[in-house]
């Protein structure tokens, strides 16, 4: 998928402040 | 050590008892006390307050206290349910129960729409959706001219905004989500359902009080 086929919230969704998940890496 | 949690914790301003989070959230009260060791951790990370402070939760997310992202700005502000500027314990696992793989998928939904309604207006508009692809492009190696950027906005608003009133409510976000369920792919982190074997400490030493 490339940034041209996908809707501005799927962009904005790739972001990594949105990424919770790095919280629980040690 | 399980003596030393609750006697410790208890003197931690914000703190809360693990079995009344528990009732409140998907978490079991073991997952909860699991959940105080990564809190612990991240509010210890530069001041030792027992609250997790904005370059702490900046520091946790990017291993860089002082990157500045709008996005995380936005969950910080959202975690943060008094608005005093700093994340408590309660506050912790009440706002990370939403990112349970259990939690109800409308509140995932629900938490999601005020994350990106910027101006808390009870609506996404338009300037914010732009302003949120230009945050995007920023903390990234994509280059887009602003025609591009134009275009994509556009074109998204005009899919979301069903009602055609230059704004997005929650009901066309939510009709919008159910067409683009990848959306709601950050609003899951499997690993809520795992957090004990990622910090089993104090269920090790709270399973030894509990046996005596």
């Amino acid at each position: 998928t490339t940034p041209l086929t996908m809707n501005a919230f799927e962009l904005i969704s790739t972001s990594q402040g949105l990424n919770l998940s790095s919280l629980f890496e040690k | 050590m399980g003596c030393l949690y609750s006697k410790n914790a208890r003197n931690v301003p914000g703190y809360e008892e693990p079995t009344v989070l528990a009732a409140e959230t998907p978490f079991t009260v073991d997952e909860v006390q699991a959940l105080y060791e990564l809190f612990k951790k991240i509010s210890s990370s530069i001041i030792d307050d027992g609250l997790i402070h904005k370059e702490e939760f900046q520091l946790a997310l990017f291993r860089n206290r002082n990157r500045r992202n709008l996005f995380a700005d936005r969950v910080f502000d959202l975690f943060d349910l008094k608005r005093n500027g700093v994340i408590e314990f309660g506050e912790f696992v009440r706002s990370l129960g939403v990112f349970h793989p259990n939690a109800p998928m409308a509140d995932k939904i629900a938490f999601a729409f005020r994350l990106y309604d910027l101006r808390h207006t009870g609506y996404i508009e338009r300037e914010e959706l732009k302003e949120m692809v230009l945050a995007l492009l920023h903390e990234s190696d994509l280059v887009l001219s602003d025609d591009v950027v134009e275009m994509i906005v556009d074109k998204t608003f005009k899919d979301a905004d069903t009602k055609g009133d230059g704004r997005i409510d929650q009901e066309e976000w939510k009709e919008f989500v159910s067409r683009y369920p990848s959306l709601m792919k950050n609003m899951t982190l499997p690993y809520l359902k795992d957090i004990t074997l990622a910090f089993p400490s104090f269920v090790l030493s709270s399973e030894v009080e509990d046996s005596e």
